[in-house]
């Protein structure tokens, strides 16, 4: 494992635990789309199908674990927490999970390294990771409130896909055969949708202002 | 399940 990997790992934990953490001590979720929670659930389900069968690393295992349980986390927290759920802004986070979820999935059953169950959802999960950001960012560009933890999440997430980029080309110099088409295209995809709002953060960070979206 | 490629990203 090179250092860009790691960080990539640590920002993307990191990420998790801000939004538990906001979730879990303040007790509200405004702000939050629920539909992305959701759709990062299913991403972590469809990838990690092999957690029990592949054995690659202790970290990995364990990661997979958090992952897997923290992302669940949210999702209960936001469905039925009793007071949690109350703060959810669920007029505005109106954005359709399935509008995501069947292209990706024609499109992992159609462009994929090889054709089979697993190999199929794991491509499934890198394209739905790529866009499952989306209804978050509509739901920002709507409510244009953004706390500073909702801000941190997001562009610790923005990070931890920078961080990927850096590391696969870390590994294609250094690795012989390491060419990954489908997980380097999807995740620069995803990148690039956190550009804008990369953009915003900077500005507001610079001016020292709060974080706010042109409507 | 058949064995799957070598996945050890997250």
């Amino acid at each position: 494992m090179n250092i860009f990997r790691f960080a990539g790992d640590m920002t993307h934990l990191a990420s998790v635990l801000v939004l538990l953490l906001k979730i879990h001590t303040i007790k509200s979720c405004a702000g939050v789309s629920l539909k992305t929670q959701e759709l990062y659930a299913i991403v972590f389900a469809t990838r990690y199908l092999d957690i029990f069968t592949d054995f690659i690393s202790l970290y990995n295992t364990f990661m997979k674990l958090v992952f897997l349980g923290s992302s669940f986390s949210i999702v209960w927290y936001m469905r039925s927490h009793k007071i949690v759920r109350r703060s959810y802004d669920k007029d505005q986070d109106t954005f359709r999970h399935y509008f995501l979820i069947v292209p990706c999935l024609l499109l992992a059953m159609i462009i994929n390294e090889k054709f089979t169950f697993r190999e199929v959802l794991w491509t499934f999960s890198l394209f739905l990771e790529a866009v499952a950001i989306l209804p978050q960012l509509v739901l920002l560009q709507r409510t244009r409130n953004i706390d500073n933890l909702t801000g941190q999440y997001i562009f610790l997430l923005g990070a931890y896909r920078a961080f990927y980029i850096f590391n696969w080309i870390y590994r294609y110099f250094t690795e012989p055969h390491y060419v990954h088409w489908i997980p380097w295209i999807a995740g620069l995809l995803q990148t690039l949708l956190y550009g804008d709002f990369f953009y915003y953060y900077f500005h507001s960070w610079k001016n020292n202002k709060k974080l706010q979206l042109p409507a | 399940f058949e064995t799957s490629l070598d996945h050890d990203e997250l």
